[in-house]
């Protein structure tokens, strides 16, 4: 049975530099 | 012009097991917002922002939409294109989706509508800070 990392399910929304 | 929609994972599928930062495993169903806020606590690289709701638009194809969120303190305006059944968490409230019927045949996920004004979890590296 495959096990995923907590942080898989959560959308990395990182600000980008061009804001 | 915005990124392709995110394919659609396999984790979200009911049943799947998740480890936490401290070794715990759960079903992803089973997940709850402090699962979230104690992984990015134990977390040395990830931090957990709050990321507004603020938009929601059609996408370029039929079955995907544009979500404009706010993110963190600096209230960051970031957008995301991905399909209507992709599921996000929201604070104090679980599993959301654009299209919850979709999200729950899909994955058997029980999902609840994502709106303008929920607050969804979201990781940024701390190093961003």
């Amino acid at each position: 049975v495959p096990v995923f990392p907590w942080h898989s399910l959560v959308p990395f929304l990182a600000p980008t530099q061009s804001d | 012009s915005p990124p392709s929609p995110v394919a659609l994972p396999p984790f979200f599928m009911r049943g799947s097991i998740i480890q936490l930062a401290d070794g715990e495993l759960k079903r992803v169903e089973d997940l709850k917002t402090e699962d979230f806020i104690q992984s990015a606590e134990i977390s040395s690289e990830l931090k957990i922002d709050s990321s507004t709701v603020e938009r929601i638009d059609s996408g370029q194809s039929p079955n995907a939409v544009v979500i404009q969120f706010s993110v963190g303190e600096l209230k960051a305006q970031v957008c995301v294109e991905v399909l209507v059944e992709y599921p996000f968490f929201v604070f104090g409230q679980g599993w959301s989706s654009c299209c919850p019927d979709r999200t729950t045949q899909l994955f058997e996920l029980s999902c609840a509508k994502l709106c303008v004004g929920d607050v969804c979890v979201s990781l940024t590296l701390r190093s961003l800070r």
